[in-house]
Parts: structure tokens; sequence; C-alpha cells
């Protein structure tokens, strides 16, 4: 089973066109693996993307160096992988 | 008296699923009955439950959990076919409906990959097709139909979570959905179920044009929305697909709307907590609940508006 600690997904806010631009070729950009939740469409719409921890560093360095505004929207994945996967068992004996 | 203890408010797994498709056919065997399609790349059945008190009645189609990893999807369709069964003889609106029109629910549309999203990837999303030449599996389903296939808004790498696949129609899912539809001949809405976002979208998604029947579509969707938010005030934003998301080709309801079905819509169920994907199971009814307002106002309609 595929585990996703330490990923984060984040919520950005692209400001104007430009910073959509840029997250489209973020989102180009295959070797990194990140996951749009949420793809970016037109400005001020809120973007939610899943990053690997190892392309996390390289991520948010990309986006502060555009100026793109983000928050940690989930900070480890996998805890709430495992809330959820823990209610299910939870279930599955009731 | 029905006795399974189905538990509407939790995940389960796709066997869990397809035994309480049963046990609804077996509760309502004058109303409900259950059909395979077809099957998916992995030979797992593609069940539908019919909805229909007898002869070739029009009828409306609907379709969860494209997407697999959108596990609110496929448990809203289920708590959504119970209600539909329930409610016939009780709820004036579904009985006078079920006496007009059938109503066909596919609850898992992927089935392998509901099945990989609960065993190897929880963010599984397409299918699990072979790609000759490539290392990676999968096409994403909701980019393989038949309208305008491989365009904007579609990938042509097999590793990316949008692939639109070699050509149209090759995922078995989707064919099979394509045969039935041509083959009944007599469908007149067609919807599906995503999660994300919280948006009620019409086509188009490959062209960013309007069509024909905008005004009526966009009535009819605000309609249902505002029905939807009635419940718990989950705002929903409405429109088309290329003017509220982006530009997607080859996506199901474009397909079906070019193939002649006016009411062609899809909704994206809500996501509210920021829990993405992992919405927790206390809000699978709340959801289904509002859900069921929005669908209900779409059928009701489609139901007094024949063409």
């Amino acid at each position: 089973r595929e585990t996703f600690v330490g990923h984060q997904v984040l919520e950005i806010i692209p400001r104007n066109e430009e910073q959509i631009q840029n997250l489209e070729q973020l989102e180009a950009q295959d070797h990194l693996e990140i996951d749009f939740w949420r793809s970016p469409t037109v400005p001020e719409q809120t973007v939610h993307v899943r990053i690997p921890f190892s392309s996390l560093q390289d991520v948010k360095i990309f986006l502060e160096s555009q100026g793109i505004a983000y928050s940690v929207m989930i900070k480890d994945l996998q805890v709430l992988l495992d809330e959820e996967n823990e209610e299910m068992l939870m279930n599955q004996r009731q | 008296e029905r006795s399974s203890g189905f538990n509407f408010g939790a995940y389960h797994s796709l066997d869990e699923i397809f035994q309480e498709m049963d046990q609804l056919a077996a509760a309502y065997p004058t109303l409900v009955s259950k059909l395979q399609i077809g099957s998916s790349f992995e030979n797992r059945p593609m069940n539908v439950l019919k909805f229909s008190t007898g002869g070739n009645k029009p009828a409306i189609w609907l379709d969860a959990g494209i997407h697999s990893r959108e596990w609110v999807t496929q448990a809203t369709a289920l708590w959504t076919a119970n209600k539909i069964a329930s409610d016939y003889g009780k709820d004036p609106s579904i009985t006078s409906l079920l006496d007009t029109m059938d109503i066909f629910l596919l609850p898992v549309t992927n089935p392998d990959g509901y099945v990989f999203s609960q065993t190897k990837n929880r963010m599984w999303r397409k299918t699990r097709s072979k790609i000759p030449g490539s290392l990676c599996f999968g096409v994403d389903p909701n980019r393989n139909w038949d309208a305008g296939f491989g365009g904007p808004g579609a990938s042509n790498n097999p590793c990316s979570d949008s692939y639109h696949g070699p050509s149209a129609n090759s995922e078995v899912e989707v064919q099979s959905i394509v045969e039935f539809i041509k083959s009944h001949g007599n469908i007149k809405a067609f919807i599906t179920l995503h999660s994300y976002s919280q948006l009620l979208m019409y086509p188009y998604g490959y062209k960013c044009t309007k069509l024909d029947d905008f005004d009526e579509l966009n009535i009819l969707a605000n309609s249902a929305a505002q029905a939807l938010t009635s419940l718990y005030g989950t705002n929903y934003k409405v429109g088309p697909i290329c003017s509220i998301i982006y530009q997607a080709s080859g996506g199901s309801i474009d397909w079906s709307y070019d193939y002649g079905i006016k009411y062609s819509f899809a909704f994206e169920l809500r996501d509210t907590g920021l829990h993405g994907f992992l919405l927790p199971a206390n809000q699978i009814i709340p959801t289904a609940e509002e859900t069921w307002l929005g669908l209900k106002t779409i059928m009701e309609h489609v139901r007094d508006h024949p063409y």
C-alpha cells in the first residue's frame, strides 16, 4: 500500500494570470509528482495541490520565488488516511 | 422487512457495495433490479441498478465514482439508491417520476480504480488498464469519451492523472456505458457525480462555446443548486465546465449532450472542511441528502419537459 507520509496539500491563491501560468508550468513538471486537487483557473480562485515530501522543498521555493501566496491545508496526508482507515475498520467490525 | 443493517454513513469495499445492491433488489423486487452492463479491465462487473415500474419508459442515467478516489460519490449513489427505492409510493414526486420514467444508477463506474484506491493507493483516480509501451497504468476515464477527444485539458502522457488514453472509448468502462446508452435509445438525462469544489456543471468542457440549450440548462442548474443549498447552506457554483473549471476534453456529459441527451449535468459534491478526497464519513449522509434535493429538481424537470 502506497503511503503518503509527509505529503502536504497546499492552498494557493494566484493573484493574476501570470501566477496562473506559473502554476501551470509547475503542473507540467512530471518529476515533481504533484497532484492538483483543484487546478488553477482564474485569479483569486483557490488552488489545492498535493505535494510529495520529496518535492516539498522545490515547490515551496518555486512559489516563494514567484511571489505566489500559499498556506498548508493538510500538514501530513497520512495522518488523515490513517484516521479514515481506522474508521473503516471500526465500521466493518460493527 | 429489510434488516441488512447496512450503514449508509460509512465508506465500504466494492464487495460490500455490490452486496447492498443485491439487498436492494431483493427488498424491492417489483421496483429494483440489478443488471450488468459490462466488465471492467480487470473483469469486475459494471453493476447498474434499474428502478422501473414496468414498460419501456424514457429513462434517466446516473453514475458515480468515475474518478475512483472520490469516495463520497459512490457512497452518495448508494444512499440515493436506497432513497429512491424507499420513497416510491410514499413521496408523490418520486412516485410520479417512476410512473413516468425509469432510472438507471451506476454507483461504481470505475470498479478497478475503486478497489485500487482502497487497497494500494488512496489517491488513485484513473482506470487500471495497461498502456502499451509505458510503465504507467490507467486512463482518466473522464477524458476518454468521444467528445473533442485528445483536445485541450487532457494529457497525452500515460503517467499523467488526466491521460486521455490511446483512443476515444479505449476504456472498457466508458465503452460499456456508451453501448448501454445507445442500445437503450431513450435516455433523456445523463447525470454524473464527482466530488470536490461544489459545482454543478453542464456542457461544454471541450470547447468554450455556448450550447443551444444554455438558457434552459442554466436556469435548471441554478434551481437545482438552490434546492441543494437550502438544506445545509453548502454553496455551489453553476455554469458550463469550460468557464467554471477549465477547458477539459473527452468528458462524459459533453458526449451525452452531443449524442442528443439534452439534460446532461455533472455534480462536484462537497469538500467542506478542507478534507479533500478524505471527506470524513460523518459527512456522507449530509452530502447525499443535499445532493438528493438537487438531483430531484433536475429529475422533476426532465419528467415535466419531455422532448
